[in-house]
């Protein structure tokens, strides 16, 4: 029952049994209860429809995913400049929740593979960040990285949609990030790559980090998404392990859009370094 | 001399439709894996000569006739840093040139695989800057090791043990320059701070 206060500067999360609970800006007074987890879509086989999941259609089983679990313990790290928190989620998904002293976002770096696929189940890795906002049917995602287009739920501005597929059909390509409003607040989440993002439900958005997939969507590619890599000649091989990183903001309604805008760039331009020995006396 | 080129190519190529979605068969997207990686390395080169040419040594020329030759690491995600981790040469400070390609001033947080708890980071003009220690985690060791052995990456023979992080500030379009060196114990404990770890219930 204990609650966890993380972060040296004026972003705070809290995390209570083993999970993310709520981020606080105290410099802003912007406070929502945010949950976080990890959950995983099998992927379809084809049913009465043969269409399968594959590297071109997101097609999963059901309309719920299946959580990877319900907590994770914690261990946490601080220090002067950033406080980290380590979380071992399952033998496959390893995270770390990062708040630097002067930045408004948190870092979220996660590990995942390789996914296991020995059940004969293909699978769709999701995170999920659940809030209280009532947002309406309505979220954003950005066009290849250009203005954010608002997105509703179920629903086309320039034709009739019927929905058969509630969960994929709900899913759009990110490039540089997601975010949702209510009456008061902004929740923003920028991506390191590219991937997919939807919000199926009000106060919601999920992104999809890793799939690894044992049949072909029959729609060109003609294999299965199932990428691995082997150490030596012996066929010892695993499915791929992903690292990368998302960002989360929490903000007042209307003014996340400079922070999305000058991060979204320090994102994808990071400082390039190089080293060398030499002796600083020597150095011009 | 190095050149651009082959990057510019591998950026061609992987415009396809099916390397933009990630549609193409295992053994094109392996081929532009490979093309990108070659592209990228030769950049690097072109980057780091660059780099001695701007950053001169005292004593001599060093776009004529360089002696400090830089490196980068393109997997310091997975603490992989032979640079860094190898150690700092007697007599010698680890310099770190950070360069900012965006149109605006940032202060960023660099974090570098190191295997000496006693550091000291300093900036260009001499002054002991804030630095805090944080140990590698497991999941960064198994990842390490199994993408360098599945690689042929030579790894130095101890793992890092810390990251060392520092604050950076870069300007426009430019770069700045951070020392680090082995420090006598107390200096150490000035300027670099071990994270304190708690484990809650």
């Amino acid at each position: 029952n204990e609650t966890t206060e993380v972060g040296p500067g004026d972003l705070k999360m809290f995390f209570s049994s083993g999970r993310l609970k709520r981020m606080v800006n105290y410099k802003t007074g912007v406070n929502i209860p945010i949950h976080q987890s990890y959950l995983w879509y099998a992927s379809s086989v084809g049913d009465s429809d043969p269409q399968a999941s594959g590297a071109y259609i997101f097609r999963p089983n059901h309309t719920s995913a299946i959580p990877v679990s319900q907590s994770a313990p914690l261990k946490v790290m601080r220090g002067p400049l950033v406080d980290e928190v380590h979380q071992q989620f399952n033998s496959w998904i390893y995270q770390v929740t990062r708040l630097y002293k002067d930045q408004e976002h948190a870092e979220v770096e996660f590990t995942i593979g390789p996914i296991p696929v020995k059940d004969g189940i293909g699978k769709e890795v999701i995170t999920r960040m659940k809030t209280n906002m009532d947002t309406n049917r309505v979220f954003y995602t950005d066009s290849n990285g250009r203005d954010f287009l608002k997105r509703v739920r179920d629903y086309r501005s320039d034709w009739s949609l019927s929905i058969n597929q509630p969960v994929a059909g709900n899913y759009y390509p990110l490039n540089l990030g997601i975010f949702t409003t209510n009456k008061k607040f902004e929740f923003s989440v920028l991506v390191d790559r590219s991937t997919g993002g939807a919000s199926i439900k009000d106060g919601e958005l999920e992104l999809m980090l890793h799939r690894r997939l044992l049949v072909d969507d029959s729609r060109g590619v003609g294999e299965a998404l199932n990428e691995t890599v082997c150490v030596d000649h012996n066929n010892t091989c695993e499915g791929l392990t992903i690292r990368g990183n998302y960002y989360m903001n929490i903000n007042h309604l209307g003014t996340g859009t400079r922070w999305r805008r000058k991060t979204g760039q320090e994102v994808y331009s990071p400082l390039l370094l190089a080293f060398t020995h030499e002796k600083m006396e020597n150095w011009k | 001399g190095p050149n651009t080129f082959s990057l510019g190519d591998a950026l061609g190529i992987v415009q396809h439709h099916d390397a933009v979605t990630g549609t193409a068969k295992q053994h094109t997207t392996n081929d532009y894996a490979k093309r990108l990686a070659i592209g990228a390395s030769e950049a690097e080169t072109v980057v780091n000569s660059a780099l001695s040419c701007l950053s001169n040594s005292k004593s001599r020329n060093q776009c004529e006739d360089p002696v400090v030759k830089f490196s980068q690491c393109p997997l310091l995600n997975l603490s992989y840093c032979p640079p860094v981790e190898e150690g700092i040469p007697e007599g010698k400070d680890l310099v770190v040139v950070a360069y900012n390609p965006l149109g605006w001033g940032r202060t960023d947080i660099i974090r570098i695989p190191v295997n000496d708890a006693y550091l000291i980071v300093k900036d260009s003009k001499g002054n002991i800057i804030e630095a805090q220690f944080v140990g590698v985690d497991n999941a960064t060791r198994s990842l390490r090791k199994f993408y360098t052995k599945a690689y042929g990456g030579v790894s130095p023979k101890r793992a890092p043990k810390y990251w060392l992080l520092f604050r950076a500030s870069v300007p426009p379009l430019g770069w700045n320059t951070y020392f680090i060196s082995k420090s006598g114990g107390k200096e150490s404990i000035k300027s670099g701070v071990h994270s304190v770890m708690d484990v809650p219930q």
